[in-house]
């Protein structure tokens, strides 16, 4: 079972066609294993990318020396998953 | 409904199955289940079928599902299903609607991505197909339709999440939708459901040229947005796939759109918290309530511009 602990989805705002490029480079980055959630396509049209833990460091590095925008719009996916989990384990008790 | 089923909690695809029998056998006049074909890894693809009878009626596809995370539209789709059934005969627009129409449901479009996203990865988005010669498993299947098949906006990739498959059509899960509609011959709008950052939008995708439909599509999916914001103020954006998202090649509602079916939308449902498809549980009903309304408005429209 796959887990996320320590990944963070960053929202990712280009704000012209070189930075969309740029993001467009990095989304093939195989090695980096990001997880883009909504790709990146027009300048000021946001990217949202889960970054695991081990790559977090180059992939803010690489945001921020280009000068490209990004704020973290989930801190710890592992935890939004945790608790999608326990909820789901309380509802499946309520039903019986 | 008379079962304790929770529409307001995730479930595992047996119990959607399951749920989608009990709504057979609690509204048979109404609600038919028809399998399609089956996935890659062999699990049943099912349609609801809402009829209240006569043959090769005009017909709306509703699909969700497709991006196997996005577990707030197969939530969606079930919470619809049976609000198609138990509103019948007590809402004038659907009665009417129903009365010449018939409505196709597929509440899990992506069977096996759903398994996986339930048991081994919560991300995955993809099919299950494998790729010979690669070590990566799956094919985006909203890149896998023949519209643009191969073009900007998709990968190719094995690894990749966009990655377009080997030929359109190549996932079974894709060519059973294909071969259904091709054989109904009369379907006269395809809905997509899909959930991320709240946008209804139509095609194209593949490229950024104007529908010769654009001004009424626009119209519209308006409407459908104005309808759905009315409950809570959720806020939509719309306007074609290409510059209301991004560029994307080999998408369902292309595709329908090409093979003639004029009314072909996707919905993006809420993300309300900033949780992608990770959508808290307390917000199923309340996105399925809001999309209802949405796709209502759509029916409303298709059921009175016959074609």
């Amino acid at each position: 079972l796959e887990t996320f602990a320590g990944d963070q989805v960053l929202r990712v705002e280009p704000c012209n066609e070189e930075q969309v490029q740029l993001l467009k480079r990095l989304r093939a980055q195989q090695p980096l294993q990001l997880n883009f959630w909504r790709f990146p396509s027009f300048p000021n049209e946001p990217a949202d990318v889960q970054v695991p833990f081990a790559n977090l460091q180059n992939v803010k590095v690489f945001l921020e020396s280009h000068q490209i925008k990004y704020s973290i719009m989930i801190e710890d996916v592992q935890a939004a998953v945790d608790e999608e989990r326990r909820e789901m384990d309380l509802n499946q008790r309520r039903e019986r | 409904g008379r079962n304790s089923f929770n529409y307001g909690a995730y479930h595992p695809l047996e119990t959607i199955y399951q749920a989608m029998d009990d709504l057979v056998a609690e509204y048979p006049q109404l609600v038919s289940k028809q399998q399609i074909g089956e996935s890659y890894e062999k699990r049943p693809l099912y349609v609801l079928k809402f009829s209240t009878g006569g043959k090769n009626r005009p017909a709306i596809w509703i699909d969700a599902g497709i991006h196997a995370r996005e577990w707030v539209t197969q939530a969606t789709a079930l919470w619809t299903a049976r609000k198609i059934a138990s509103d019948y005969g007590y809402d004038p627009s659907l009665d009417s609607l129903l009365n010449t129409m018939d409505v196709f449901l597929l509440v899990v479009a992506n069977p096996d991505g759903y398994v996986f996203s339930h048991t081994e990865n919560r991300m995955w988005r993809k099919t299950r197909s494998k790729t010979p010669g690669s070590l990566c498993v799956g094919v985006d299947p909203n890149r896998n339709w023949d519209a643009g098949f191969g073009g900007p906006g998709a990968s190719n990739d094995p690894c990749s999440d966009s990655y377009h498959g080997p030929s359109a059509n190549s996932e079974v899960e894709v060519r059973s939708v294909v071969d259904f509609i091709k054989s109904h011959g009369n379907v006269k709008a395809f809905i997509s459901i899909h959930s991320y950052s709240q946008l209804l939008m139509y095609p194209y995708g593949y490229t950024c040229t104007n529908i010769k439909d654009h001004a009424e599509l626009d119209n519209v999916a308006k409407m459908a947005a104005n309808a759905l914001t009315s409950l809570y103020g959720t806020q939509y954006k719309v306007g074609p796939i290409c510059s209301v998202i991004y560029q994307a090649s080999g998408g369902s509602i292309d595709w329908s759109y090409d093979y003639g079916i004029k009314y072909s939308f996707a919905f993006e449902l809420r993300d309300t918290g900033r949780h992608g498809f990770l959508l808290p549980a307390s917000q199923i009903i309340p996105t399925a309530q809001e999309t209802w309304l949405g796709l209502k408005s759509i029916f409303e429209h298709v059921r009175d511009h016959p074609y």
